[in-house]
């Protein structure tokens, strides 16, 4: 039909450019625009299930890379907090976003950090590849999730304090990257109760991730001192805990159609009312025609 | 009515609420149907994380021909019955359709190995409707 000859038109500017991974011999209007396809993680793979090639296993044809089994706990965990056994996420007004993503430190820089681990346990060079964020993603909040390595006996409370610097490649000259700005975090927490530290980082990593910044380079220094700051303890040295490489965590507003959008189902809600006010039919309009400088000013009133 | 009622069996039926059902809606109503599937039939349990069953529903069943209010439905479905009882065959009877759908939050890993915790639009049915 008319609509299905427009998208084949389309198809010459390029609007349903065939994605790499989506079957070439798919219908042309299942092939989606990039932006939308990677923003829905779901739809390649129903495409391609859906596609006659979709028959093998779809899992063998996109290797994906293991993800760190801590940072995979924190989001089953978070999981649960936000969504019913069901899948159903839960009506919860404080959480307005609907997207999170967890990156951990790409993998290079990882036996770096093995390097680094010998030296000084405290800092850690920290490289996030923000790849799979989208445009239609807007930036609500963004964590650095820090744990350390309690395989070693720790002490019962630590104040710490965290210098972040985020680092610019000038690939031009090639020489070290340059501190383009820097921050400093004091926490104090206690090891026995937490597993994870949270650090908001939103306000510090905002400028980068509006303008959307692909690679974030940022080295993390943590210098801890034993026991509670209010009682007088001695300062001991640095805190000899292993600090795991941080995760960053950004909490997003997916604007794209697919995602689900709370503020506008319960809006919906509201548009629909429960039966239709009498005077809002045309018929109650020719009942108060007599009042029709009335009408009129109360539809103006209305419409504005 | 008066027809069907002359057709009426000669006994009186025993139960005279169901008797009168099968008139009034069609055997197997449009009406909303239970499916359940967990993500590891399609082998997707690898990168989808959680949930681990989904249940989409789906709507089936035959349209009234006076769809109208009981579905929801917009004279537009009533007007094309007709066209489809007494003008032209070809044009479709209305169908039973989704009206209204729920949300799914999905936890899964992407190809780089990041994490993400996402909810998606209409992946339930909750309702149906004749179009």
């Amino acid at each position: 039909p008319h609509s299905r000859d427009r998208a084949v038109s389309d198809k010459s500017s390029g609007f349903l450019a065939p994605p790499e991974d989506i079957p070439p011999r798919l219908d042309p209007l299942l092939r989606l625009p990039k932006g939308m396809r990677r923003g829905h993680a779901l739809l390649p793979p129903l495409l391609k299930v859906l596609s006659d090639q979709g028959r093998q296993n779809w899992e063998s044809q996109t290797p994906r890379l293991q993800p760190d089994s801590r940072a995979l706990r924190y989001m089953k965990r978070l999981y649960k907090m936000s969504a019913t056994k069901e899948g159903i996420p839960k009506a919860n007004k404080s959480h307005l976003y609907n997207t999170v993503r967890l990156f951990t430190p790409c993998s290079e820089c990882k036996h770096r950090h093995r390097e680094l681990m010998k030296g000084d346990l405290h800092s850690v060079d920290l490289l996030f590849n923000l790849d799979r964020v989208t445009a239609l993603e807007h930036l609500l909040k963004s964590v650095l999730l820090c744990s350390f390595d309690t395989s070693v006996p720790v002490p019962s409370a630590a104040t710490c304090v965290c210098h972040l610097s985020i680092k610019e490649y000038d690939f031009s000259s090639q020489v070290c990257p340059s501190t383009s700005h820097s921050i400093a975090f004091s926490l104090h927490f206690e090891f026995r109760k937490r597993r994870w530290v949270e650090i908001d980082v939103t306000s510090f990593l905002q400028p980068l991730i509006a303008t959307n910044r692909r690679n974030i380079h940022m080295a993390v220094n943590f210098t801890c001192l034993v026991g509670d700051p209010q009682q007088s303890t001695e300062q001991e040295g640095s805190l000899s805990v292993a600090l795991v490489p941080p995760s960053l965590l950004l909490y997003l507003n997916d604007t794209s159609e697919q995602a689900y959008h709370r503020w506008s189902s319960l809006r919906h809600r509201r548009k629909t009312p429960a039966r239709p006010r009498p005077r809002d039919t045309p018929l109650a309009d020719l009942l108060h025609g007599q009042g029709k400088e009335h009408t009129q000013s109360t539809r103006a009133a209305r419409r504005r | 009515r008066e027809e069907s009622l002359k057709e009426a069996p000669a006994a009186p039926p025993r139960n005279l609420s169901e008797y009168f059902k099968q008139f009034l809606f069609p055997q197997n109503e449009c009406e909303l149907h239970n499916f359940r599937l967990s993500f590891s039939q399609l082998k997707w349990d690898k990168w989808i994380i959680a949930p681990h069953r989904y249940s989409p529903q789906y709507c089936k069943g035959d349209c009234p021909r006076a769809a109208g209010h009981r579905y929801g439905s917009p004279v537009h479905t009533m007007v094309q019955n007709i066209i489809y009882e007494k003008l032209d065959a070809a044009v479709p009877r209305p169908s039973c359709v989704p009206a209204e759908y729920s949300p799914l939050s999905v936890l899964t890993i992407e190809p780089d190995g990041s994490i993400v915790y996402k909810e998606y639009e209409d992946m339930i049915a909750t309702k149906c409707t004749c179009r």
